[in-house]
């Protein structure tokens, strides 16, 4: 006899089941199931309908669903992989599958790419690299004149462009990341691994045995 | 001068809301 599972899949828009998720990304299906509590919990802590609008991203990242922030905006648009300006549990799990300790680099790599090319160019840009690092430091409350930013920026972007021709394309990051791995640092979350601790509740009422 | 030799994308990648840690957080 089961618990909650057929149920959740009617009730809930854009559920998908865990055997299928844990198929597609590095999870175990109990993983999933765990992950399912965080997901609930962050889905109803402003508009309590089981998806999770960028208010709730923005709350769970900065705590503060009111100030925006660039780079939780970022993170928001690429987990919306419907762009329907919500995330779904499917989403959020084959989103955060990259966060796993065992996921491939390259799709970290990759992820980070797609996060920092702002206008989605397939490049990128000084621009956007001295729009992010302003954002930061508006963010962190720092001050450095727009010569000391100036400085940062066409150091980073003279190391990481190799070919010169003013942007960073896919390749260059990669070889630019290789050779500065603490950049991919926080696409692993060592939380992922033991997420069933964290989130022990729907453990207890699973039903579905895990392959592994 | 120490900010002159940080790398951008390294203080870039320390900004809260590329902290997914937090999503853990009780």
């Amino acid at each position: 006899m089961g618990c909650y599972p057929s149920k959740r899949t009617k009730e809930t828009p854009g559920y998908e089941e865990p055997t299928v998720l844990a198929a597609e990304t590095p999870f175990t299906v109990s993983e999933v199931e765990a992950l399912y509590e965080l997901f609930k919990k962050l889905s109803r802590s402003v508009i309590d309908d089981g998806l999770i609008h960028k208010e709730e991203l923005q709350l769970a990242l900065s705590r503060n669903k009111n100030r925006r922030n660039l780079f939780a905006d970022r993170i928001f648009d690429l987990f919306d992989v419907k762009r329907n300006g919500v995330i779904e549990f499917g989403e959020f799990v084959r989103s955060l599958g990259v966060f796993h300790p065992n996921a491939p680099v390259e799709d970290k790599i990759h992820f980070t790419f797609r996060l920092y090319d702002l206008r989605q160019t397939g490049f990128i840009e000084r621009e956007e690299l001295k729009e992010m690092v302003v954002a930061l430091l508006h963010e962190s409350d720092l001050l450095l004149s727009d010569d000391v930013v100036e400085t940062i920026v066409d150091k980073t972007f003279c190391d990481a462009d190799l070919k010169g021709d003013g942007k960073i394309d896919p390749e260059e990051w990669m070889e630019f990341v290789s050779k500065n791995p603490s950049l991919i640092k926080n696409m692993t979350l060592p939380y992922l691994m033991d997420i069933t601790l964290a989130f022990p509740s729907f453990v207890l009422s699973t039903e579905v045995e895990d392959s592994e | 001068m120490a900010p002159v030799t940080m790398n951008a994308f390294e203080l870039i990648s320390t900004s809260q809301g590329l902290n997914l840690s937090s999503l853990f957080e009780k």
